[in-house]
C-alpha cells in the first residue's frame, strides 16, 4: 500500500520515488526537442503496439529503467564537449527557437532558465509536430467490400498548426 | 500494423474546407472502456470511471459525438481503451518516465495511457493532476486534435494547474466542430422563465433565462456567452418538478396587467406552473386542480397541440397544430372570431418557397432578441418585428423572414447519451 496520512489520501506517497529525468543540459533538450518532433517531425501513430524490440523487462521495471536511460553514469568529458557543440548547432538552435515561440517563450534560440523551466512542465506525450500521416489511398489498403470497423475514421485535411516552415 | 491499416479508411468531408485537426471517427456513438488491466493504484475504481464519464460527457456537450461506456462487448468492438501504466505499459512502446514531465499519451484510433507514477487526483482537489482535465485532452487526441498552442485551450501540451475549473472553450469547442460538424436537433419547445427574484437589498427584480427542452432534458441557454449553461443537457424532472417525464409539448407565458401565469401543455392536457416554488401547481391559489384538460381550460382549442406562444399585444394565445392557427383571447377566454386560419396566412411568407407549412415544433418569443422566432425541424423564421415593418413598410404583418439554421444562432445545445445523462 502506498504510504499516506490524511484521510482522504491526498499525500499519497509515490511507491517508486522513480522521478522522470529533469531536462538539465542541451544533450537532455536535444532529447526533448527530439521526441516532441522539434528537430524531426514525428510519426506517431507508428508508435502504437510496436513488438519491443528488446526482451520485455516491466517486471524488472525501476532499476532496468534507470540502467538503461543511462542518465546515472558519470559524464564524460567529451559529453560535456559535446554539449556545448550542440549550443551553436543551427538544427538545434532552430529546433528551440519553434519551442519556444509555441509555448509563448521569448524566442532567442538560447537554451535558458525560462526554456529549461517550459520543458519540465508536467505534458502530454503526443508530440507537438506530428509527421504527415501516410495516405493509405482506398484502392491499395481497403476495397469497398471491407467490413467497416467499429472506429471509421475519415480525414479532413492536415494540420497547419504542425506544417513546419 | 496490418491491423491498423486495415482498420483506417479515409473519406475526405464533402464541403469541408481544410480546418484544425486531422483524423475524425466517422461513427457518432463510440464506446470506450477502462482496461482492467490499467487501473490506477491512487484513485478508486469508481472514481476513475466516474471522471472519465465525465469527461466523455464534456466533450458529447459540444459536438454530436455521444459516449458509451462498454464494460462487457468484446475488446475489439471499443473504440476508446483507456488504462494506467508505468515504465513500459500496456504492450506501449512509448515507455513512460516516471514521476514528472510525461504524465499520458493518445493515439487516434483510441488507445489512453495514463502514467501511474504521476499524482493523479480527482476533479477539483486542487492538488496533484487533475484526472479530469487530462483525460479531457487525451480524448481530444484520440478525436482527432492535435496539441493547440493557444492560451486558454484544453489541447495545450503542457498542464497548467492553477486553472481550477476548466470548461471546453469556444475556439476549442470550434476545433472539434470542424471535425465532427455542429449540434443539429428539433426541440419540443423553446422559452424564456421569467420569474421574480429579491436582492439582497430586499428589492424586486424580473429575471429571465432561455430554456430548451427536447424530450426528457432541456439546456439553459446562456445568451450572453452564447451557449448553454455548463454542464447540461440535465434531465427534465431535475429542474421542472411536476412535468411530465417525456417532456412536453409548449410552454405559454400569459402576462398582462390582470395575469401572470405559466402554463405547459402536453397531450391533451395542460399544467399551470409556480414560478415561485418552482414546481407545477396541484392546486393554485384560485382552486384549480392541475393537470386539467386543454378543452376545459382553453375551449376550441384542439389538442394535442404542437406549440404555442403568447402575443402581449393583442393578449392572445397563439395555438399551432397543424397548418392552423386558433388565436385564443384570455380575456374573452374563447378563439378569435374568424379563426383557425392557415398558418401561411396568419403568418406570410416574404419568400413563397420559404415557409414552415405545418406542424410547428415552438413558437419562441425571445425577450434577449425581442423578436418572435418559429421553430420546425433544425430550421427556424423570425416573425418580422413591427420595427422591421417600420424599416420596411412593404413587409407584411407577421411576415415570416427567410429562414436560418437553429445552430447557426444558438450555439452547441448538444446531445450527451443517456446513460451519461445523470451525472
Amino acid at each position: 500500500e502506498r504510504l499516506f496520512h490524511q484521510r482522504d489520501h491526498s499525500d499519497l506517497q509515490s511507491l517508486n520515488q522513480h522521478q522522470a529525468q529533469p531536462i538539465t543540459d542541451p544533450h537532455t533538450a536535444e532529447l526533448f526537442l527530439s521526441k516532441y518532433g522539434f528537430l524531426k517531425p514525428v510519426n506517431w501513430e507508428e508508435f502504437l503496439h510496436e513488438e519491443p524490440d528488446e526482451p520485455d523487462f516491466s517486471f524488472l521495471e525501476f532499476s532496468e529503467l534507470n540502467i538503461e536511460e543511462g542518465f546515472a553514469t558519470p559524464r564524460s568529458r567529451d559529453a560535456n564537449l559535446q554539449n556545448d557543440q550542440k549550443l551553436h548547432d543551427p538544427q538545434f538552435i532552430t529546433a528551440l527557437r519553434d519551442f519556444q515561440r509555441l509555448s509563448g517563450l521569448p524566442v532567442t534560440g538560447v537554451f535558458d532558465e525560462a526554456t529549461k523551466k517550459a520543458m519540465n512542465q508536467p505534458r502530454c506525450g503526443v508530440p507537438d509536430i506530428e509527421a504527415e500521416i501516410a495516405d493509405p489511398s482506398p484502392n491499395n489498403t481497403t476495397d469497398k467490400n471491407m467490413d467497416q470497423t467499429s472506429s471509421e475514421v475519415t480525414e479532413t485535411g492536415r494540420n497547419p498548426a504542425v506544417r513546419r516552415r | 500494423k496490418r491491423h491498423l491499416a486495415t482498420a483506417v479508411s479515409k473519406r475526405r468531408r464533402s464541403g469541408r474546407d481544410v480546418g484544425v485537426g486531422y483524423m475524425a471517427f466517422s461513427k457518432t456513438v463510440l464506446r470506450w472502456r477502462l482496461i482492467g488491466e490499467g487501473y490506477s493504484s491512487q484513485l478508486s475504481v469508481e472514481e476513475q470511471r466516474y471522471v472519465f464519464r465525465l469527461a466523455f460527457r464534456m466533450w458529447s456537450e459540444v459536438c454530436p459525438l455521444e459516449f458509451i461506456e462498454d464494460t462487457a462487448s468484446p475488446l475489439e468492438e471499443v473504440d476508446i481503451r483507456l488504462g494506467f501504466g508505468t515504465g513500459r505499459h500496456l504492450g506501449c512502446k512509448q515507455r513512460f518516465d516516471g514521476s514528472g514531465r510525461e504524465f499520458a499519451h493518445a493515439w487516434f484510433l483510441g488507445d489512453i495511457h495514463f502514467d501511474d507514477d504521476e499524482h493523479f487526483t480527482g476533479p477539483n482537489a486542487g492538488k496533484g493532476i487533475s484526472l479530469l482535465k487530462v483525460a479531457v485532452h487525451e480524448i481530444g487526441h484520440v478525436l482527432g486534435l492535435p496539441h493547440i498552442h493557444r492560451p486558454g485551450s484544453i489541447m495545450q501540451p503542457s498542464y497548467l494547474p492553477h486553472e481550477s475549473s476548466f470548461e471546453v472553450d469556444w475556439m476549442d469547442r470550434k476545433a472539434i466542430q470542424d471535425l465532427y460538424g455542429g449540434c443539429r436537433g428539433r426541440f419540443n419547445t423553446v422559452f424564456d422563465w421569467i420569474r421574480r427574484e429579491r436582492t439582497s437589498f430586499g428589492e424586486v427584480v424580473i429575471r429571465f433565462n432561455t430554456y430548451f427542452m427536447r424530450q426528457g432534458w432541456y439546456w439553459l441557454y446562456e445568451n450572453r456567452n452564447n451557449r448553454t449553461r455548463y454542464g447540461d443537457p440535465v434531465s427534465l424532472q431535475s429542474g421542472w418538478r411536476g412535468l411530465p417525464l417525456g417532456g412536453v409539448d409548449a410552454f405559454v407565458h400569459v402576462w398582462s396587467r390582470t395575469s401572470d401565469h405559466v402554463y405547459f401543455f402536453k397531450g391533451s392536457q395542460f399544467w399551470r406552473y409556480d414560478s415561485d416554488q418552482d414546481q407545477v401547481f396541484r392546486r393554485d391559489p384560485e382552486g384549480v386542480t392541475y393537470p386539467r384538460l386543454i378543452s376545459e381550460g382553453f375551449p376550441g382549442v384542439p389538442s394535442p397541440i404542437d406549440t404555442a406562444v403568447f402575443d402581449r399585444r393583442d393578449g392572445n394565445i397563439y395555438f399551432f397544430k397543424g397548418a392552423l392557427v386558433y388565436p385564443f383571447s384570455v380575456d374573452s377566454r374563447r378563439v378569435a372570431r374568424g379563426y383557425p386560419r392557415p398558418l401561411r396566412s396568419v403568418f406570410p411568407p416574404l419568400d413563397p418557397r420559404d415557409h414552415p407549412e405545418s406542424h410547428l415544433d415552438a413558437a419562441y418569443f425571445s425577450y434577449s432578441h425581442n423578436a418572435l422566432f418559429l421553430f420546425k425541424d433544425t430550421s427556424f423564421w423570425q416573425v418580422a418585428s413591427v420595427r422591421e415593418r417600420r424599416r420596411r413598410p412593404h413587409l407584411p404583418k407577421n411576415s415570416l423572414l427567410p429562414q436560418r439554421q437553429i445552430h447557426e444562432q444558438w450555439f452547441d445545445i448538444c446531445n450527451v447519451h443517456p446513460t451519461s445523462l445523470k451525472l
